[in-house]
């Protein structure tokens, strides 16, 4: 699953998400990708978030509205990705997360469980794309 | 200043969508042309094989897309879900979003708009997704996501049906059924996601 977010030097941000889901699914199941707050989700006057893992059970938990609205409340975006993830975990602790989330000043951080999760980062003045790897919480 | 910025889940191939969204802001489109460029390059490149056709199939074989698209000025969002058909799924969102009051389009309906909308019906399948389906079949279906079913799921192939006397011992505690879920997270062997 690709989750993305952009934020333009104007402050507008956008969010995306694209994905085939699960192998072996039942056919006509549908996971996280496509339901806002769940898959992505984004608000230009707090941040964006982007999520991927279990689609069936992150999907429960709305992860990326969770986020943006913690960022709303005066969390961090650290704070923030590790809240969504807490709260599945909390429930599921197998669960495989992995949460990537965004403010409006374009500070960023990430959360994830159950595998090496990894995102990956490019402002103005890089001139390349950078990886951030993300431990398991 | 770190403007513009980009942030995506992953890596590797994923940073074809990083750079394929900050290539399209530093050009000064908005971040919604931003973010759908982006999720347009890792659905062509396969990303991983989890993003775009011929990757991921149903128990059917078949591939299906879901994309979502947010546009965080309005907050207004197009998707679609179980896409059928059709490779463009981020670009069948943006249609949903540009040009219905809806968010959520799903199923052989949502392939239906996009024929409309101008976009081309062609399989998802390739010889790698429908490769990884037979050897699931070959290996008795195993994972699975079925439950309460019988044949037993995490053994054997379908067609499956139900056993009553399982779902009524599910269904009655809702408590118990999120905290101990008979979901993939389960099952050991349950190697797929998202």
């Amino acid at each position: 699953t690709l989750s993305l977010i952009a934020l333009h030097p104007s402050s507008s941000m956008a969010a995306c998400t694209t994905t085939n889901g699960a192998s072996h699914k039942i056919p006509g199941r549908v996971g996280d990708g496509p339901i806002p707050g769940s898959g992505s989700y984004v608000d230009s006057t707090v941040g964006g978030c982007g999520a991927t893992g279990d689609g069936d059970i992150m999907m429960r938990f709305l992860p990326c509205y969770q986020a943006v609205e913690s960022l709303r409340r005066g969390l961090t975006p650290q704070q923030a990705a590790d809240d969504a993830v807490r709260r599945i975990l909390a429930r599921y602790p197998d669960a495989k997360t992995g949460v990537v989330v965004v403010d409006n000043r374009g500070e960023h951080a990430a959360a994830a469980s159950g595998w090496e999760f990894s995102y990956s980062y490019r402002s103005g003045g890089m001139e390349r794309t950078e990886v951030v790897r993300v431990k398991s919480l | 200043s770190p403007l513009p910025l980009i942030v995506n889940t992953w890596s590797g191939p994923f940073t074809s969508a990083t750079d394929a969204a900050f290539l399209s802001l530093a050009n000064s489109s908005n971040a919604l042309d931003a973010v759908q460029a982006g999720c347009q390059a890792c659905q062509n490149n396969q990303c991983d094989h989890t993003v775009g056709f011929g990757g991921s199939p149903d128990e059917s074989c078949e591939t299906t897309l879901d994309a979502l698209i947010i546009d965080g000025e309005t907050l207004n969002a197009g998707a679609v879900a179980n896409l059928r058909r059709v490779k463009d799924a981020i670009g069948v969102a943006r249609h949903v979003l540009d040009y219905t009051q809806h968010t959520l389009l799903a199923g052989e309906q949502a392939t239906q708009f996009a024929l409309e909308n101008g976009f081309e019906e062609e399989s998802l399948s390739t010889k790698d997704s429908l490769k990884t389906c037979y050897g699931w079949r070959k290996n008795h279906c195993q994972p699975n996501y079925r439950l309460n079913v019988h044949p037993d799921p995490f053994s054997s192939c379908g067609p499956y049906s139900p056993l009553l006397s399982s779902i009524s011992s599910t269904t009655t505690s809702a408590t118990s059924s999120i905290s101990q879920p008979h979901s993939s997270s389960s099952n050991s062997q349950q190697s797929s996601h998202d």
